[in-house]
């Protein structure tokens, strides 16, 4: 499985839609402090199904959705995880080319999950996921700032990466 | 279960044992469990030498190595069992010239495996990108984003 | 007592309203107390508001704006009651280059109260200094520092 | 007040003496990753009266003394800061041109303060700085990796700062 496209749309800093076309091999975000970098980053975690909004940098849902002088703003927030298949899913997945993961949250505070535009329930991402090593949470995901506290937290909490190898 | 987390463990410390001399020139590092005898109890420690300093505790490693050190666990982890893609916020912030650039050979070794996605602020890890993705706010407030394919 | 706590709260805000446009184009800060009215007991918290974004509370920064609030807090309190002396270790690595470029016109404003040592590794900075001092460990695990004046 | 020169020896990792000579003005030290700039901070920090292992970086005061393989092992370690008395020092230091205060720890654990070469207490080192603002817990002394977790201290923890002004 690999990622093929990131859209966001009205999501943090993102009131138009943007597109990132990632390709296999390593991708680099550059750009100036406060620009929306490590907001990219949320909205990542946030469509694979965070739900610690201090993971995300927010003190409650609706900080999710662009909240900034400018005119337009956007009736809700979404973001779109277009994925390469290459197996690894679950069987009624096994034959498309391509999976959209998607994640909506609208100003009225009601947010819903789609898989290739059909709503679905948080267990079903989960369920799409479980064999192939995507988890928001796992050591592939490491925020700003975090990477020398690793050594700083406790061996328990250290324990949690060990249990996902097992 | 107890097998399982012991076997985990094994294979851990022996792709780190692999990686981790790519980061510290003639360095060691093991994980291993503390707290508790049984492995499902057990916490995780990590015990480091490097040659020619005193490594009582981990706290005495300098920003720069603690950072390197982490990214050596997170690697060897990756190695046991690769994930589709592995997501990097500024980790490379603490890092000398020297350490860039080993960090930027780890990052090769990554991109067998998985898909690599990094924010940087650093021009010497920009040169090793496939593509990169500029972030700007020319309106205030407004992100928007302009993909550059570089190979 | 209270009134002297008040009035260095009413002098921190009063130089915080001259630095912090130096660091954020056209930005506004704002110390204040929170969690009682009694200043012997209150908390002392920031709010912050930025040309075109929506600040809510300060976990809404980005890791560089962050840094950025945190020094012009730290420099307003210096023109309040400059201390003879300032150290800050690599408190420049989440800067950009624009706003490295700001942080050296602080530097230069500071270094008229007060002797300025920082730790750093970025070439923007060492620029301005006075004098350098590169330390280094030829022999493994034994620094030696040698320094160079500048001016 | 300023600084002159700071020289260390035997602590951390120096196990020759060296010395810095701080002009007026801006300072900056450089060096690789590990190569022993922020335990110069440590040195500051300690010879300024600091009491916190943690605040220094260590579990024990033994780790302060020179630890590494190199055969040298010196019997204590030792830092000296010899500072330039313009004022607002109290009446015994006003007359001395210079006033040198040092730190000292033994492998036996003993540890002293001096002023200009008298053994003192800390009350005394604490007296001379009472009314120049030197405070190596102040809010002119930032740690590496702290200046991003002043926004995220606790109103209380910040309050502190405020104090100091007072
Ligand atoms: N809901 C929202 N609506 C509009 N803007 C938002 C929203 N949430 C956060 N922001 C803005 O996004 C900006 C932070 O973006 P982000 O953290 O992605 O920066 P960054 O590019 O990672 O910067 P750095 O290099 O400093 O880490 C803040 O200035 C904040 O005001
Ligand atoms: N008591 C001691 N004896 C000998 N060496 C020590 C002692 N305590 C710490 N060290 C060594 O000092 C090194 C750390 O130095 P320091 O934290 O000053 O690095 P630094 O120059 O600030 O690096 P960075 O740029 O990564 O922050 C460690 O590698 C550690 O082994
Ligand atoms: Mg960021
Ligand atoms: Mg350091």
């Amino acid at each position: 499985m690999r990622i093929k496209r990131l859209e966001i749309y009205g999501f943090k800093s993102f009131p138009y839609r943007v597109s990132l076309p990632f390709p296999p091999g390593i991708s680099a975000i550059v750009g100036p402090n406060g620009s929306g970098k490590s907001n990219i980053m949320d909205a990542l975690r946030w469509v694979l199904g965070e739900q610690s909004l201090k993971r995300l940098r927010v003190r409650s849902a609706e900080d999710l959705l662009f909240a900034g002088d400018h005119g337009r703003s956007p009736g809700f927030a979404e973001v779109r995880l277009v994925l390469e298949n290459d197996g690894g899913v679950p069987e009624e997945f096994r034959e498309l080319p391509e999976i959209v993961v998607a994640r909506r949250l609208y100003r009225s505070g009601e947010s819903e999950y789609l898989i290739n535009n059909r709503t679905c329930r948080l267990k079903d991402i989960h369920y799409l996921f479980l064999d192939t090593g995507v988890n928001p949470r796992g050591y592939g995901l490491i925020d700003q700032g975090e990477v020398g506290k690793f050594l700083e937290r406790s061996p328990q909490e250290r324990r949690f990466f060990l249990e996902e190898l097992a | 279960s107890r097998r399982k987390i012991r076997e985990a463990l094994e294979l851990a410390n022996q792709k780190l044992s692999e990686v981790f001399p790519l980061l510290f020139e003639g360095g060691r590092a093991e994980l291993y469990f503390t707290d508790s005898d049984d492995p499902l109890q057990a916490g995780l420690d990590l015990k480091v030498k490097l040659p020619g300093k005193p490594v009582r505790h981990l706290s005495m490693l300098s920003g720069g190595e603690k950072a390197l050190c982490a990214l050596a666990v997170l690697f060897a982890f990756y190695l046991v069992k690769p994930g589709p893609f592995c997501i990097l916020d500024e980790v490379d912030a603490p890092l000398d010239e020297a350490n860039t650039l080993r960090f930027n050979e780890l990052l090769k070794r990554l991109k067998e495996h998985s898909q690599v996605i990094l924010v940087t602020h650093n021009p010497r890890v920009m040169e090793i990108a496939d593509a990169l993705f500029g972030v700007t706010m020319e309106e205030k407030g407004v992100s928007k984003v302009v993909s550059v394919k570089l190979t």
